[in-house]
């Protein structure tokens, strides 16, 4: 398993 | 014009400690209704959000919109000349303001520290956080929670936390072996035994220790802590702050290859 980011999850506002 | 005083200045000092591992540099905003913070970690694993309600505030005043830019550890080191017991008041005169103000004072008044910190000009990405109804939600003692962390990741460098209908199960396995711990439902009157699951459906995802006991960091700010997970989603780990608002850190979960 790799380590997911925060922006794979949560878009640009 | 913006002042913020806050009657309990530990709790700003706690906040600070808690987030300057993981933050270099922030940018708070601040408006009418409080103060509010984001920021991701370098590598962009972890956010932090920092909500403070203007209620919470001794004073409070905004009269417009602005933005502090900060570095978290210049910051920490003015924090360090105030009392436990101090009053910190924050405040800037300025519509763009170059600097922000501090004082301290402690309890007889007797005692005032006046401080500035020159403000940085910081290039701000700030993300949707989506409003999720997660379907598990863990509310137990922010000590335990902290002291599971810590002993799982003398194992392993990551944790699979699962939860069911009446436990969660923290589980790890490394060089040495595997472990798990798992922690049941329990409505104890005591807040150090007590958990409550809510749990819509059952999760498992796994996750990075190194940053959960970065987390940890806020076990003072609260003696709860809530966990807040759905499949494909990071968690939501939350520390709630008295009458004043929230810390929140989100933890991306590691993914297939």
């Amino acid at each position: 398993m790799k380590q997911g980011t925060i922006k794979n999850f949560f878009g640009n506002s | 014009m913006f002042e913020a005083k806050l009657q309990q200045g530990v709790i700003f000092k706690k906040i600070v400690d808690a987030i300057k591992d993981l933050v270099k540099s922030v940018n708070i905003d601040a408006s009418t209704s409080g103060l509010s913070m984001q920021a991701m970690d370098s590598a962009h694993v972890a956010l932090v959000s920092l909500k403070l309600n203007e209620n919470g505030f001794k004073d409070y005043r905004c009269d417009r919109p602005i933005t502090l830019g900060l570095s978290i550890e210049n910051l920490s080191k003015i924090l360090k000349c105030a009392g436990n017991d101090d009053t910190i008041t924050l405040q800037t005169d300025e519509e763009e303001p170059s600097s922000l103000k501090f004082f301290f004072e402690n309890q007889q008044a007797s005692k005032i520290s006046e401080f500035s910190l020159n403000l940085m000009s910081l290039d701000s990405e700030s993300l949707g956080i989506p409003d999720t109804d997660y379907s598990s939600v863990i509310q137990m003692s922010s000590a335990e929670f902290s002291r599971i962390c810590k002993e799982l990741s003398s194992i392993s460098e990551t944790v699979e936390i699962e939860t069911s209908k009446e436990s969660v199960k923290f589980s790890v396995q490394g060089d040495i072996g595997a472990g798990s711990i798992t922690v049941k439902n329990n409505q104890s009157d005591k807040d150090v035994d007590r958990v409550d699951l809510q749990i819509d459906q059952p999760v498992k995802l796994t996750f990075a220790l190194r940053y959960l006991n970065m987390f940890n960091k806020a076990v003072s700010l609260s003696s709860t802590v809530s966990l807040n997970m759905s499949e494909e989603n990071p968690l939501m780990v939350e520390y709630k702050i008295d009458d004043l608002g929230s810390l929140r850190f989100y933890l991306a979960p590691k993914i297939s290859d």
